[in-house]
């Protein structure tokens, strides 16, 4: 996985199981404007590609930008892209704020 | 603790 933006990281999420197993928090028009990852739980498909890690940001999903989205609508798009059978997996742009 | 002005609002996937 790799990403010509710097600091960011594109990941690819693949739906190997029944649920994505991630929480985010935030949204557009809140202290926290990018949707952030809090949780990732054992088992899930996004435990399992191993790459997504609590505290990261995410920029873009399937390349759709979260930027100005807000915390409801961001999470529908991550819904709809775990739910569409069109694709056996998610791409997902984070980013590290630590880094 | 800081307010929170998303109300502490997170999805679960």
């Amino acid at each position: 996985c790799g990403s010509p933006v710097p600091n960011a990281t594109l990941v690819r999420v693949v739906k190997n199981s029944n649920t994505l197993g991630m929480a985010i928090e935030g949204g557009a028009n809140t202290r926290q404007p990018l949707p952030r990852i809090v949780t990732i739980q054992k088992g899930g498909s996004a435990d399992n590609c191993a790459q997504l890690k609590e505290g990261q940001v995410i920029l873009e999903v399937d390349g759709v930008s979260l930027r100005g989205r807000e915390h409801k609508d961001a999470a529908q798009i991550i819904t709809e892209a775990f739910k569409t059978k069109e694709k056996d997996h998610i791409d997902v742009l984070v980013v590290d704020p630590g880094l | 603790s800081p307010p929170k002005d998303y109300e502490d609002e997170v999805t679960f996937f």
